[in-house]
């Protein structure tokens, strides 16, 4: 207000209306970085296969995992894509993920649920059981591994199948690696994987397919420092 | 909550809205395709202190203390947000990870004086 036009305050002149629609979607990017806690906009080298990303957004309103977990306590949830690649021979070969978390270091998070979701296709016989195992596994080469989920999965028709994976994924980004590598097998009494990326009818000349791409959903939440340095009275 | 027009003289709420398009950020923010980043801005006269609806402030409470005890001061009544929510965010971090958040506190729905 008064008569002098400008900021009363510190004393700069007014802007015109292009410069003032500028500083604001300056502060508008500045908000918006801070908030999501990045220092700068990231740098998108490649894209998602758009059907690979509708396929886990699909899954993530799908309420499996939002609903189970409000999202009020400052949580949030991660979607990451797997890179595959093929781990031994066929048909022994088992399917090997490698996923990244570098954003995540140092940030003092706790994982509230876990999911890896991988694609097994029918293998055209009557519906049948299978054997399916997720490995912890070391760098590609590395022939150590660890079990971590092993289950029955009943197979009708070729479709998704999700393991719960929260606690190796607590314990993997607490030891703040930036690579998570897991191996994926899927047989039938010593048959072919069915949960490899080979052989699906779908499958692109490179061989992945982005049709049943894997990938791992994670909602996860940031620990406040404060409780961690809480004082309690005796 | 007043709507800011043209010419602002009393606290109002000033509503700016930014695409993500119109600045190259639609290829890592997912959803929303924009954002409303409104803002308060206004004069609050002494008898506008306190309304609409923000006398719960720590602000207005000693503000109208000192009002109701005829203490003259130089304290002024700000116009602020009294009215916020949160914006849902779905975007890709710099692994190509998707990170779906509720950023808290991000909209400004209504201004008032304190």
């Amino acid at each position: 207000g008064g008569d002098s036009p400008g900021c009363v305050s510190c004393g700069l002149p007014a802007l015109d209306k292009e410069a003032e629609d500028r500083l604001m979607i300056e502060v508008a990017k500045q908000q918006i970085l801070s908030k999501l806690h990045l220092k700068e906009r990231p740098n998108i080298t490649h894209t998602i296969p758009r059907v690979a990303l509708l396929t886990a957004l699909r899954k993530l309103q799908a309420g499996r995992v939002s609903n189970t977990i409000p999202t009020k306590d400052h949580g949030y949830e991660i979607v990451s894509f797997a890179e595959t690649e093929e781990r031994g021979i066929a048909p022994n070969a088992s399917l090997g993920l490698t996923f990244q978390f570098l954003q995540e270091h140092g940030q003092n998070i706790q994982v509230l649920q876990s999911s890896l979701w991988v694609y097994a296709r029918s293998s055209g016989l009557d519906p049948h059981r299978i054997r399916a195992q997720v490995f912890l596994s070391g760098l590609p080469g590395d022939s150590n591994r660890t079990l971590l989920v092993e289950k029955t999965l009943d197979i009708q028709e070729s479709n998704w199948h999700t393991f719960t994976i929260t606690r190796p994924l607590q314990a993997f980004l607490d030891r703040e690696h930036s690579h998570l590598h897991l191996e994926v097998s899927c047989r039938e009494d010593g048959g072919e994987n069915l949960c490899s990326l080979q052989g699906s009818s779908s499958s692109s000349s490179s061989g992945d397919n982005p049709h049943h791409q894997p990938f791992l959903v994670a909602k996860v939440r940031q620990h406040d420092d404060q409780s961690k340095h809480s004082l309690r009275k005796r | 909550s007043l709507r800011c027009g043209d010419d602002v003289t009393v606290c109002c709420k000033r509503d700016f809205y930014i695409k993500f398009k119109d600045i190259q950020w639609q290829d890592w923010i997912i959803a929303p395709e924009g954002y409303h980043m409104n803002y308060c801005m206004g004069q609050c006269p002494q008898h506008l202190s306190g309304s609409p609806g923000i006398a719960s402030s720590f602000h207005a409470t000693v503000f109208s203390q000192l009002k109701i005890n005829g203490i003259n001061t130089a304290v002024t009544s700000c116009c602020v947000p009294t009215e916020r929510r949160p914006l849902s965010m779905m975007y890709f971090n710099s692994q190509h990870n998707i990170v779906k958040m509720d950023v808290p506190d991000m909209i400004v729905d209504s201004c008032g004086c304190t």
